[in-house]
């Protein structure tokens, strides 16, 4: 599947 | 960010600071497993490789840099400067039964089959076992000093707000990180033991943590 987010957490 | 992210986010850097204020200054890496230093380290480096790639926030950049230094300087202090301080016939846990399973099931299981993605999935994953050779060091010698064991509670605090963060952003945002919850769940599952450990005892007593 698409992939569409950042990973914006530590 | 919300309330539980930060405070998770702080939670973790307490704890980071704390073990390696704790070596530094005993000059002492007694009861401390370098495996699971370097462990962390590892997932740190695979993790944050995005710092070259994306901007998130100051407060990103910032916290990333200094969770990749303190980790590097306490494996540092563990395996050079204080190396004969260092239990390492207690720190018998074998890392390759954790990295094998780990490597296989981030090429398995990720978003999106790239480099930087399966480098990431790979550090979500070792990042919930990464303590495990820190416990299994403390149930074979039967004790802690209270200093790690406080160093434990504030990464086991670190992970249960991490998991209030992600019901927070399911709720407002409709974020759901698949990947990092299931693992989160997991690694926060391994410290329920020692946190009822540290209340019953740590908490109530005084010095050291020893096991029944």
């Amino acid at each position: 599947r698409e992939f569409t987010f950042q990973h914006d957490e530590l | 960010m919300n309330i539980f992210r930060l405070l998770g986010d702080m939670c973790h850097l307490v704890a980071i600071i704390i073990l390696f204020l704790k070596i530094w200054r005993s000059k002492s890496c007694a009861g401390i497993s370098g495996k699971s230093q370097v462990l962390f380290a590892l997932v740190f480096t695979t993790r944050y490789l995005d710092l070259f790639t994306s901007f998130i926030s100051v407060y990103n950049t910032v916290m990333k840099v200094v969770f990749l230094v303190l980790a590097y300087a306490t494996v540092y202090l563990i395996y050079l400067r204080f190396r004969s301080t260092y239990n390492s016939e207690s720190d018998s846990f074998r890392v390759e039964f954790l990295l094998v399973p780990v490597a296989g099931l981030s090429f398995l299981e990720n978003y999106a089959f790239a480099p930087l993605e399966i480098l990431w999935t790979f550090s979500i994953y070792l990042e919930s076992v990464a303590i495990l050779p820190q416990l299994f060091m403390i149930t074979k010698t039967g004790e802690a000093e209270s200093i790690t064991t406080h160093y434990l509670f504030f990464l086991g605090l670190y992970r249960a707000l991490y998991l209030a963060n992600w019901v927070w952003r399911y709720h407002t945002e409709g974020f759901f990180d698949q990947i990092a919850v299931v693992s989160g769940v997991v690694q926060t599952i391994f410290y329920c033991d020692f946190f009822y450990l540290y209340f019953t005892k740590v908490l109530r007593g005084s010095g050291k943590m020893t096991l029944p």
